[in-house]
Formats: structure tokens, C-alpha cells, sequence
């Protein structure tokens, strides 16, 4: 089951006991799943259960040096999808990709990796 | 410390930012201020590191110096760039009349310049910036005996 | 960047920042 990492965050967010959940009061930062592919095509999907208001979430792919300290997508190491404004980010270049996402909608993320390592 | 960072948040220091011999604007005392006496708090907006990274890039970009900018710890970093007090107008100098120190106040991290010895009235306030090294140097003005040069 | 700046504020304590959601993006759609 994929969940969220325990280890690999930036340590200032605070996971819940299942591992399902995710809040940070000190910026936006960033938390790796458990688990990680290095080839071929893998998709996971995101269902999102809860969202506050003044919250926002980008999710998405993040190769091992993505800064934790910022938001994915910030560097070359991430692509992330906006809640806000569905906006999709690299390099923190936003662009344009599909309306917002909000609660109870469920995201789907494709990566498609050469077989060769 | 508790009580002499009240005494000094209740009864400020008589300090005034003027024109100064070391570098633009300065620091000056408007009282005789003793030894170990704490002059001012270095205050401004509490940003992490990474948020730092970005503004001085940017406050570098737009000429504006990025000496403004004072690691508390590992997590925060006062900047005093666009808001904060008379502290952020202190020189450097490499032979300083005072120096920072980073204590505790209920919980709160807070950076205090001391005075190292008596200072008169009228004289520059300084402390050693204790810039970490850096590839391209910043041409330190402090005039001072022992002066190193460069501030980082 | 002189405190005669038009948007500089005085301050007697030190503030939190609140981070913007944007405020990493070097361009946003």
C-alpha cells in the first residue's frame, strides 16, 4: 500500500497515524510517498478526501533531490499538479493544464520511463 | 536576560541612524551606553532559509544589498530588508564596540547587540557581521586597526 | 534599501511570514 513517507519530508510537516494525511503550519514544503519506480510506466491516483480552505496541495512526481523545502515542482527534480487553478508546475514555471481540483476529486499520475535503466 | 530585554523593551536606548564615516547610513549612540549593556534588538520579518535563498537572489537582482539578512538558527532567518528597527542600520566594523548574541525569551529566539565596552555619545555603533566566506567579496569600509578587508 | 522607502515599516518586534502559495513560482499561468 502506498503511503506517506515517514522519513522522507521535510521534518516540520506532521503526518497522521495512518499515514493518509499530511499538515504543515511553517510554509510549503514537501512529503515523498513510500514508494518509488526507476523504469517503466507506473500510474498511482490521489482521491482528495479533505482540503481547508486556505489550504493547497501540489502533487505529483520527484526524483530523489527534489529540495523538500519547497513546494514540488519548484526545481528541475519535480512536476506537480496545482490545486489551485490546476495549474502544473517544473522549475516553478506555471502553466496552464485544467481547472482547479478540490475535495472529492480523484487524480490520476502517469510516468512513463524508458525499460532500460 | 529576561529582565534587562524588558528593561529594554520598556526604556530603549537613545540611539539615532545618521550619516556615517564607515558606509552610508550608521548607528549612533545618543547616550553613554555601559559595558554588557543590551543596545537594541535586531528585529524583522522571520523567514526560512529557503524563503532567504530567494530573496537575496532577488534583492540582489534589484541592487538592493542582502546585508540585511540574519540567521537566527537553522530554521529562521531575521530579514530587516523592507520592515523592521534601528538595528538594521548597524555597520560592520572588524574591530567592533559591540557584538549580536541570539537568546532566548519565552521560547522565542531573538537577536540582542550588546555593548562590548562604554560607548560615548555620538559614536558609531558596530558589531562584526561575521559573514560566512564567500566567492565574491564585499570590500569592508570599517577603517578600523585590524581591519580584514572584506566582509565575507 | 533606505528606510525612507515608501513601503517600509517601522516594526518593534519581530513578525512571522506568512507564505504566499505562489511564492516560489518564478511564473504562474
Amino acid at each position: 500500500t502506498v503511503l506517506l513517507a515517514l522519513h522522507d519530508r521535510a521534518q516540520q510537516l506532521k503526518i497522521t497515524e495512518d499515514r493518509l494525511a499530511v499538515t504543515g503550519e511553517k510554509g510549503y514544503c514537501m512529503v515523498r510517498a513510500t514508494h518509488s519506480v526507476n523504469r517503466g510506466n507506473w500510474y498511482f491516483e490521489v482521491t482528495i478526501e479533505e482540503m481547508p480552505d486556505t489550504s493547497a496541495t501540489r502533487l505529483g512526481w520527484g526524483q530523489e533531490f527534489a529540495n523538500l523545502q519547497a513546494p514540488l515542482g519548484y526545481d528541475k527534480f519535480g512536476y506537480s499538479w496545482r490545486s489551485r487553478k490546476g495549474t502544473r508546475f517544473h522549475e516553478s514555471r506555471g502553466k496552464h493544464y485544467s481547472n482547479g481540483y478540490v475535495e472529492g476529486d480523484t487524480l490520476g499520475f502517469l510516468i512513463v520511463l524508458p525499460e532500460q535503466r | 536576560e529576561l529582565l534587562k530585554f524588558n528593561q529594554l523593551k520598556f526604556r530603549k536606548k537613545l540611539l539615532k541612524f545618521a550619516k556615517s564615516a564607515i558606509h552610508d547610513w550608521g548607528l549612533f549612540a545618543m547616550e553613554p551606553i555601559a559595558a554588557d549593556e543590551m543596545v537594541i534588538e535586531y528585529v524583522g520579518q522571520m523567514i526560512r532559509p529557503v524563503v532567504a535563498d530567494l530573496r537575496e537572489t532577488n534583492y540582489e537582482s534589484r541592487g538592493i544589498g542582502s546585508s540585511y539578512l540574519f540567521r537566527i538558527d537553522m530554521e529562521t532567518i531575521i530579514d530587516a530588508t523592507k520592515c523592521g528597527n534601528l538595528a538594521r542600520f548597524i555597520n560592520h566594523s572588524c574591530n567592533p564596540n559591540c557584538y549580536a548574541k541570539v537568546i532566548t525569551i519565552e521560547s522565542e529566539k531573538k537577536i540582542v547587540i550588546y555593548s562590548k565596552q562604554p560607548i560615548g555619545v555620538n559614536e558609531e555603533i558596530t558589531y562584526d557581521y561575521k559573514f560566512p566566506l564567500e566567492e565574491d567579496k564585499i570590500a569592508c569600509l570599517c577603517g578600523a586597526q585590524g581591519c580584514r578587508g572584506t566582509l565575507n | 534599501w533606505s528606510a525612507f522607502a515608501p513601503d517600509f515599516k517601522e516594526l518593534d518586534e519581530n513578525v512571522e511570514y506568512e507564505e504566499r502559495e505562489s511564492e516560489f513560482d518564478v511564473e504562474d499561468e
